[in-house]
């Protein structure tokens, strides 16, 4: 494993454990999306069915494990707890599953490595994490006030998805025949939908000014 | 094998 992998999962672990920070002990999860959470939910569930079949190393079943928990107990907090649900902005959060879990899985149907149920259930979850993060956006974009910890979150998450690609062209140039052209453009999507978000991200740090999206 | 060889990754 290299540096970008490690850092880029890192960063993936770190943002998961910010939001449930802020979902456990602030006890809100204002200005998160749960529809963005039920998806990476789902994204998880299907990507990692092979998570007791498939044994690469302790590393990958001990992440995968956590990512399932964190993003199952996020779920179920939003929606479940009794005082974390009353933060819920549920009336900006009003993205459509379907457009984007449909288009996702007619595409992953037709574009595979292989079609098999497993490989399809893959592929799926690569098409939608590549675009779970847009009701999030959304979100942020309607309420604008965003909070230093949702705005961490979504920096952090971004951050992984950089050092994904840096991961790759590392991969690309030192291991042989290592060429995966559905995950290497489902993930520069998923990286460029956050280009605009890191722009006033970066902004605001060198204005030292509270995170503001433009309406 | 070749069919897991991508899904090494998180």
């Amino acid at each position: 494993m290299n540096i970008f992998r490690l850092a880029g999962d890192m960063t993936h672990l770190a943002s998961v454990l910010v939001l449930l920070l802020k979902i456990h002990t602030i006890k809100s999860c204002a200005g998160v999306s749960l529809k963005t959470q039920e998806l990476y939910a789902l994204v998880f569930a299907c990507r990692y069915l092979d998570i007791f079949t498939n044994f690469v190393s302790l590393y990958n079943t001990v992440m995968k494990l956590i990512f399932l928990g964190s993003s199952f107990s996020i779920v179920w907090y939003m929606r479940y707890h009794k005082v974390v649900r009353r933060s819920y902005d549920k009336d900006q959060d009003t993205f459509r599953h379907y457009f984007l879990v449909l288009p996702c899985l007619v595409l992953a149907l037709l574009i595979n490595e292989k079609f098999t149920f497993k490989e399809v259930m893959w592929t799926f979850s690569l098409y939608l994490e590549a675009v779970a993060i847009l009701p999030q956006l959304v979100l942020l974009q309607r309420t604008r006030n965003i909070d230093n910890l949702t705005g961490q979150y979504v920096f952090l998450l971004g951050a992984y998805r950089g050092l994904y690609i840096l991961n790759w062209i590392y991969r690309y140039f030192t291991e042989p025949h290592f060429v995966h052209w559905i995950t290497w453009i489902s993930g520069l999507v998923q990286t460029l939908l956050y280009a605009d978000f890191f722009y006033y991200y970066y902004q605001s740090w060198k204005n030292n000014q509270k995170l503001h999206l433009p309406a | 094998t070749e069919q897991s060889e991508g899904h090494d990754e998180l």
